[in-house]
């Protein structure tokens, strides 16, 4: 006999935790370093401060496999009516709106929370301040796993003594520092080439302390939320959109609640939809819903979504970054113009580094990123290694064993990540031909400068 | 200005389902086949029902982007209280509990039903009778995704004319048959590999009619509900099971709530944690949970669990598969012993064919297999392609290109998927090495074959 049960988000990622990265131990480290460490990030960068982050991981005196880490930045706080849930309540965040953030699902610093409290027993401590706030606020949260809720163990706040403003995070766990320390660090390494931007101090359970020093002032331009684009909308979507839309006629809610679309658009699409303009958004009925999809989808003449509210890195700074970290002879980048799917705007920018202090090897190294998160696991069925390793390297001069870096970012309101745990990129063909576009050009780059040098020694040797 | 927010799952689901196969109209089609036949398969050959299905897709007449998918078994069906959360509610399900299920996450039929509401508009349409059920009921059930909660659109049941028993699910959304033609196919073949005892017809949007036919009347071992084994267990989950127990005392507890677990077991344990067996269950308090893990986790004279819950194929109904399909000239199949990871009991099986029918190519062509799914999707971060790849099959006589297959079956309480589109498997070391053990033994088979083969010959031209 077949015993039916639901299950909350909680106890679902719970049963599932391997889905989210948290599969052992030395993932589980890792996963925790990264998730709190893209939170300061998005607390910081996309707001125009230039990011301090202070990375610690301690172990644990007593039991050598429990460790904790703690992520400290500047960032613009967590208000405190919102930390119990956006530490203690899976799917709670504030990224569910149309902008672009290294943070989307609203699992992240959850999952943490939730392996420390399987392994370790300990809740999180957050340490928090606005930047506008007088005081600063700590607690000590847990997850009720079976009602997906907060527990708040501890709280407190206490009058700001300077202008500090920012989180500080800690999370005890069980991990296993020996089997991820490569990871954490070539992790903080890709950090640092796409965001030189950043200040960020990491020590580890060592007791080292290496400095990730900003070497550059400027900060990419931030993201900004915006509308969807009717090319984005099913029937689902616009069902549930009519419903909670404030305007008072058809024609005003797609004016109002897309991008793209004016009033010669908006006609134009309801007229195609055999609906009347002046209809209330909460009158129109299935048949009507399923219509006006339909002319959205049929219509050639709705602008493409510009794309100026995406937060590309820019050549500047990727360039300066492959330069500070992977010391290479010769380096270039480029940012493509902002490219769609699915009604979300993209931009993918590529960088090329060669020689130096690389390390000649059997193919490319690819540093992949998406909105500037590092990606590291999974390479195998990330699009932009297809990419990259169906290019013949050879028209561009490069014969391996060859020093050759290779540096894919892609970034969007949506990016189509493959799992929770932010690994790798599905291959949605116009993100691939992106990418294309934009590797083979820093290549032809690379091919000029190997050619000029070739020539240049040819010179020489005569 | 952060705005915060929470998801339901069906939110999250909706906004995200390319994390479940549904990315577009071709992997959706492919998608909903696949989940709507794994319900189907778990409906019948886990309870002893010798599957027969019906699985039809029709083109609609008047939009060639929409398409109909229904799939109708002989199974165990579905009470009809349960059948509006079973299409209507996401995270719900009877696969829940401990036992070696296709069906895992109380995701799939779900995915289908939303994808399909998005695209044509139209509720999930469900026809069942459970086999001791006088009348048939059916239903049609829309998912309110703001909500997670199901909605009936219509509903009603007659009194059965015959003995009939089982499920028709039919659902309509947009999909791409030219696309996803191939991987459909591909799909019930390989379903045809892994359960011979089926009996499928299938019909395509062109009309054509397949029909695979049952080829063994054996079916496998059904799998058994088992309780969690101790080293499975973690903190959050021994503080869930402590308080949800009526155990009486915490030695009874120990015995009652898990398998593998007697009275010396449960002594040992409960004193190395440095409590007291008749102590209450409710009244350990978090010291003593986490000394109760510690305990467990140190001891090493807990028999591992047995395995023998586990439902596998077979050698017999694998060689029965892989010849009726592939046609080959040498087929040899093997089931492991059962072994462990984290808790969970898991076998591996692994099956060879060569020559014959099979068509030559570069490397040997994998069909991989959790819990009788054929998996198509994401090879390349396949704990079984990496094992398959990382062998020197010049050692076991082949030399590409050659007509070689290799089958790979992991069946387990738990199948550590990388996605809830359950495309591929992670490289758990435990089971990384279990397949290499069973992939390297049928491999030795097909060498002595091979040999036997060549002398054979050599013999004959003397
Ligand atoms: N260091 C931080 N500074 C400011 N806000 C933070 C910080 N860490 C977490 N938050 C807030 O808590 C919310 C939840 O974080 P969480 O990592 O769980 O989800 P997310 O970042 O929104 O999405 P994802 O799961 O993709 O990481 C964030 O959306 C953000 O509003
Ligand atoms: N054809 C069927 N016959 C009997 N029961 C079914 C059938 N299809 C669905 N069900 C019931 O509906 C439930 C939900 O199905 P669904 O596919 O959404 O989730 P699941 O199979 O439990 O998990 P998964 O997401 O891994 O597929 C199943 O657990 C099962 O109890
Ligand atoms: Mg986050
Ligand atoms: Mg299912």
């Amino acid at each position: 006999v077949e015993r039916f049960r639901a299950l909350t988000p909680s106890e679902f990622f719970y049963r599932n935790k391997e889905l989210a990265g948290f599969s052992n131990p030395a993932r589980a480290l890792y996963q925790t370093v990264r998730e709190l460490l893209e939170n300061a990030l998005d607390a910081t960068d996309s707001h125009l401060i230039k990011p301090v982050i202070k990375v610690i991981i301690k172990r644990d005196e007593v039991n050598e496999k429990l460790f904790s880490v703690s992520v400290e930045d500047n960032g613009i706080g967590i208000p405190y009516t919102h930390v119990p849930k956006a530490f203690g309540q899976l799917l709670y965040s504030s990224k569910y709106v149309l902008r672009q953030t290294r943070g989307m699902f609203g699992l992240g610093a959850k999952m943490a929370v939730l392996y420390g409290q399987m392994t370790a027993g300990k809740p999180v401590e957050v340490v928090t301040s606005p930047m506008l706030s007088r005081r600063i606020y700590f607690f000590k949260v847990a997850i009720d796993v079976k009602t997906n809720t907060p527990r708040i163990v501890e709280r407190g706040s206490y009058v700001k003594g300077s202008g500090w403003h920012g989180t500080i995070v800690k999370i005890s766990l069980e991990g296993d520092w020996m089997r991820s320390k490569s990871k954490i660090y070539e992790y903080l390494r890709r950090t640092a080439i796409i965001a030189p931007y950043a200040d960020i101090v990491f020590e580890d359970p060592e007791g080292t302390v290496v400095y990730f020093e900003r070497s550059i002032e400027k900060l990419p331009v931030p993201p900004r939320e915006v509308k969807p684009h009717p090319k984005g909308v099913d029937i689902e979507m616009l069902k549930m959109m009519l419903s909670s839309s404030k305007a008072k006629s058809l024609k005003e809610f797609l004016v109002r609640e897309f991008q793209s679309v004016g009033e010669v658009t908006a006609l134009r699409i309801i007229s195609e939809a055999g609906l009347d303009p002046t209809l209330s958004p909460r009158e129109v009925d299935s048949s009507g819903v399923e219509r006006l999809v339909e002319a959205i989808k049929s219509d050639n003449r709705i602008k493409p979504p510009k794309g100026d509210h995406l937060s590309f890195v820019g050549p500047e700074i990727i360039e300066a970054g492959l330069k500070s970290v992977l010391r290479p002879e010769f380096v270039s980048a480029i940012t493509r113009r902002p490219s769609v799917y699915a009604g979300h705007a993209f931009i993918v920018e590529a960088g090329i580094a060669f020689g130096g202090e690389i390390q000649p090897s059997d193919k490319p190294i690819l540093y992949r990123y998406a909105n500037k998160i590092p990606l590291l696991y999974d390479e195998g069925s990330d699009v932009a290694r297809k990419v990259v390793d169906s290019i013949d390297w050879g028209n561009y001069g490069v014969s391996f064993p060859a020093p050759l870096a290779v540096l894919v970012h892609i970034c969007s309101t949506k990016i189509p990540y493959k799992g929770v745990g932010k690994e790798s990129v599905a291959d949605v063909p116009e993100v691939q031909k992106e990418i294309e576009l934009a590797v083979r050009e820093v290549a032809r780059r690379l091919r000029r400068y190997l050619t000029k040098k070739r020539r240049e020694r040819e010179e020489a040797e005569r």
